[in-house]
């Protein structure tokens, strides 16, 4: 009788997991809930702090996977996917006992429940001692969502706890590991670009760097190239970073950079907007004496209007406006058909208009166009010199955004400021 | 209150706590083995809730699992391969040395805090040392002019 019991129980809470494509066991769903219950509260951390180590943690997955997590308080316990909570010994209807101070920490169950030991000690981030709760439950998590132990040195995923060093967060592998069992993070962007600043050395030299900028809705990432990855925390909100620009998003960044101008514009609806590097905000009137925001049709004459997205080419000093399948250039003869301007190299592979963005990117040195998933990779002139029959500005064959940038992930809009 | 000392209750006390039970000798080692899935998988998805159908005693589940560890501790002791190999395995994975003795190591290793989730269970493969590929971008970021840092940028 307890056997048919138990069995039911589980086969009610197993219809919350489901077989992913992959065949591992996973979450079906990609918006998890997530509690702290009350009767599991820490003797040791307010309650306010546990629950911002949780939201961080919970965060930190969302930041490498399609995952994203909500904190829910109101709900029937029944409806909460991952419930967490603090025990000593015998402990919240758990059958595994805690073995007091030492050895296990905490442990976690595939069907949504984590328990920590009360009687470690545990400390929040930062803290020089203890044991950090938010290393721990950043582990937890990851068995919750379906990961084993891994025994790879730098993996949250290592059963034996080390002690904190400065920061961690997760790896190349744990972020594969992650993705292999929901998927890696997809989407379309409003734009991509990469951002210009002049610096000055200790010794007065002027230097050239940039930073590059994904751009979604209300929120950006920055990428870090060299590590394959955005910027731990990210993605921010647009007003964090980017003073005076619409806050849910634009349709174009335009950097026309040359030696006469150095300018740098926003696009979005019928309107574009003069960013003022110096200050790091919009122009409200520029030096030339322009107001902003101005219309599109004033400062771009025969520009059709909102546009999808644009980029400035500086191998011909002209900005390329993008809207439904034509191509705008200030200039005789535009707009044209995008697929005269950029012409497929292989028949039919080509976006067909419809960009989302235009993106020049510094460290390819090349000019990728965006649409939906996809990137195709503008015809340059090295691949000419090396492959002389390429179609000039030609589109290569398309490849997948998020096999070339990885993980760009959104977060739950709640999880945006913790 | 549990007593403490320091402003940030970095010396905080736990009352009434006792201490878990130190793996010592080949025995608690072999139950530290069994306990993780090393001599056999563990099926850590039988989840026993305590309910009023379902009453399993904490006595009960108690004296299920020391009899259970016992058990299996005694099915093994009688052979001592399964001891080694458990043994060996856990230090391969660990990265100690592969000797096939409990040795000091060995033993610091399994004391150590840990999580409670068996490395081994039923129907995994486990342990996961390494399957995914380092990373791999394709292209090459030397003239990159980001600034960037390595993994110890601050979140």
């Amino acid at each position: 009788r307890r056997k048919r019991h138990l069995a039911g129980l589980i086969s009610k809470t197993r219809k919350k997991r489901d077989l992913s494509q992959t065949d591992h066991m996973a979450f079906s769903k990609k918006v998890l809930k997530w509690r702290l219950i009350g009767e599991g509260y820490s003797s040791q951390l307010t309650i306010e702090d546990q629950r911002y180590i949780f939201r961080l943690a919970f965060r930190m997955w969302s930041e490498v996977s399609p995952l994203e997590f909500v904190e829910d308080t109101h709900a029937p316990l029944e409806d909460v996917d991952i419930r967490l909570g603090f025990g000593t010994g015998r402990h919240l209807g758990c059958n595994q006992k805690f073995d007091g101070t030492g050895q296990e920490f905490a442990h976690a169950w595939f069907l949504g429940d984590i328990h920590f030991d009360d009687d470690e000690h545990f400390t929040a981030p930062n803290v020089g001692s203890g044991i950090s709760l938010l290393k721990v439950a950043v582990h937890e998590i990851g068995h919750v969502l379906g990961l084993p132990h891994i025994y790879r040195p730098g993996s949250i995923m290592q059963p034996s706890y080390l002690p904190q060093e400065s920061s961690f967060e997760m790896n190349w592998m744990d972020r594969k590991a992650i993705q292999q069992l929901y998927g890696a993070c997809k989407g379309r962007f409003d734009t991509v670009f990469d951002w210009i600043r002049k610096e000055k050395t200790p010794y007065g030299e002027v230097v050239i760097r940039f930073n590059t900028y994904f751009m979604r809705d209300g929120w950006y990432w920055l990428y870090e190239n060299r590590n394959n990855r955005t910027r731990y925390g990210d993605p921010v909100p647009l007003q964090t970073g980017w003073h005076g620009i619409p806050m849910d998003g634009v349709d174009a960044y335009v950097h026309v950079w040359s030696r006469k101008r150095d300018a740098v514009y926003f696009f979005r609806g019928t309107q574009f907007w003069k960013y003022d590097s110096e200050n790091d905000q919009v122009f409200r009137q520029d030096p030339e004496g322009h107001r902003y925001p101005r219309l599109i049709s004033e400062g771009f004459p025969g520009v059709p209007s909102p546009i999808d997205t644009a980029f400035y080419d500086r191998r011909d000093s002209h900005i390329y406006f993008f809207k439904n399948n034509l191509v705008s250039v200030m200039a005789s003869s535009f707009p044209k058909n995008i697929r005269d301007v950029f012409p497929p190299v292989v028949n039919r592979d080509h976006p067909d208009g419809n960009i989302d963005a235009a993106y020049f990117s510094y460290t390819h040195n090349a000019i990728f166009l965006l649409k939906g998933i996809r990137f195709w990779q503008v015809v340059g002139s090295r691949d000419r010199w090396q492959r002389p029959f390429l179609p000039r500005n030609g589109l290569l064959p398309h490849k997948e955004v998020d096999q070339h940038w990885f993980d760009i992930c959104n977060v739950h809009p709640t999880a945006l400021k913790l | 209150e549990k007593p403490f000392h320091n402003r940030d209750h970095s010396d905080m006390q736990s009352l009434n706590s006792h201490q878990a039970q130190a793996v010592t000798d080949k025995y608690t080692a072999e139950l530290f083995l069994s306990r993780y899935g090393f001599i056999e998988p563990v099926n850590w998805e039988e989840v026993q809730l305590e309910d009023s159908d379902a009453s399993f005693s904490g006595d009960f589940l108690d004296d299920l699992q020391a009899t259970i560890q016992e058990g299996i501790s005694v099915a093994h002791l009688r052979d001592n391969q399964a001891f080694i190999s458990a043994l060996t395995e856990f230090q391969r994975v660990s990265g100690l040395p592969v000797t096939g003795v409990f040795d000091e190591a060995t033993k610091v290793a399994m004391n150590k805090p840990r999580c409670g989730v068996p490395d081994k269970e039923m129907g995994l493969t486990n342990p996961v040392v390494a399957t995914v590929p380092e990373s791999s971008g394709d292209f090459d970021f030397e003239n990159s002019t980001s600034t960037s840092n390595n993994t110890t940028t601050v979140r």
